[in-house]
């Protein structure tokens, strides 16, 4: 039986993709937090902006109009990544010019990312975080069958009238000849208290939306992230918040 | 000069495409605010669900299990719209299996939105809204191409960081040749009031966003829709306290 010879990425332990059915449950968010979070219990980390469709983790960090650098290793040019909050992180918006609107097709979207992966000075890593496109396209799934992805994380909102699209980013880990394992689902926006009322909460995007779709694939709810404005707008401030709301993040590993 | 000759669409006097630079920021919803809000002022209304990576235009309505039907007219086979609160619709959900993920290239797109509008029978339409998909891909650009479309409008979220997509959505409208007018932006979750303090604004989602974008483009603020929990809930529920809030939406025509 032909079975596609998966690229491994060197010195990486760990990959880890963060994937959503659609745009804007916080996908991005969620993946510049686990890696900080991960950064500060002293681990390595990379984080690969591989959301080709709306690079944001730049701007997150803070750092949009940062110039990328490279330099000649054995021969072979390779980017040097970004690092702040000792996260080191690549992004696609970065090579591709973010302010043009790219035609992004099937080949240009795998050359684009392999130099992420590959083209990218990473060092021995313990955790790559994968930023990935939202939803469940062709380019999702052949960088999912060209790589050696070691588990996947579906963010949600709790709305469960949302949860069909997190469904299908679900699904695309489920498919047997890939053999992604599905880590668990993160609900994000789960409540809002308003910091002048901290005993209320408003279920702004509904409830269980998480929990439903972590029970239907037979995985975890690794976390309910709650929605705190501070994290849209200045991310190490929103994350200090975050984590002292959610001891759970600093679980999931 | 060579134009390209557009396809118009027989009967309706409006067309008006509601686009967004990226995913999750409310389009879907304000494309359903706009079509319910015209009805019950007495237009004749088609909603055309083109959202092709995620249409939610039929579950907003509690109408994702139904079946289109389609008759024979002189010869023609053509789907008959759904129709909910005054509001003809059809979407991509129904032609196309929405649970399967389908992987989207330009033809099959093309081919998909075209029997949309030219193989739906709309019958006398005033205004045809048309729930794009997110971003601005080839896909997306082909269809402004080929469609006369008579107005834009870009929906945001009020986010300064997050402008910068909205922006390329904007951007999109103002290609000199493609001749789409931009009406205006409409800034989404713009704040959240708590029903039992009433006095109160949390502006989860940052602020001036959507004046900062109507200002760079020359254009209006048509509308700013505060975070209402029972709009993703029930759409007419929603709506009904969206239009008590916002008689801005009101006045978008
Ligand atoms: N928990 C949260 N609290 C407040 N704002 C959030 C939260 N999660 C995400 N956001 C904001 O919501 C928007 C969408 O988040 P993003 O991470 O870009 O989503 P995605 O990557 O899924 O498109 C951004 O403006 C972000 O700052
Ligand atoms: N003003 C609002 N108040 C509360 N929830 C909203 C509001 N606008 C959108 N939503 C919710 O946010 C999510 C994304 O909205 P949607 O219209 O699907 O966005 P898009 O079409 O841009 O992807 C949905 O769950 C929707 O119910």
């Amino acid at each position: 039986m032909f079975t596609i010879e998966k690229t491994n990425i060197p010195h990486v332990k760990h990959i880890v993709v963060v994937a959503s059915g659609k745009g804007g449950v916080g996908k991005s968010t969620v993946s510049v937090l686990l890696a900080t979070t991960l950064a500060r219990k002293g681990y390595k980390v990379a984080l690969v902006d591989a959301d080709i469709y709306g690079p944001s983790v730049p701007k997150m960090f803070g750092m949009d109009d940062e110039q990328l650098m490279a330099h000649t290793v054995d021969g072979e040019e390779l980017m040097i990544p970004m690092e702040k909050y000792g996260v080191k992180f690549n992004s696609v918006g970065f090579i591709v010019n973010s302010r043009q609107a790219v035609i992004w097709r099937g080949p240009l979207a795998a050359n684009v990312m392999g130099q992420l992966f590959t083209k990218t000075e990473w060092g021995e890593t313990d955790y790559m975080i994968v930023d990935f496109p939202p939803g469940t396209g062709d380019i999702q799934l052949s960088a999912l069958q060209q790589y050696k992805i070691d588990a996947a994380i579906v963010v949600t909102i709790p709305q469960i009238l949302s949860v069909n699209d997190a469904r299908k980013g679900a699904d695309m880990f489920s498919e047997q000849k890939l053999n992604v394992p599905l880590l668990g689902i993160v609900e994000n926006m789960s409540w809002f208290t308003p910091q002048q009322h901290p005993d209320e909460k408003y279920y702004i995007f509904g409830k269980d939306g998480g929990q439903m779709l972590a029970s239907e694939f037979n995985t975890k709810l690794l976390a309910q992230i709650p929605l705190i404005t501070e994290v849209g707008e200045a991310v190490e401030e929103g994350n200090n918040l975050l984590e002292k709301n959610n001891e759970t993040i600093n679980k999931i590993f």
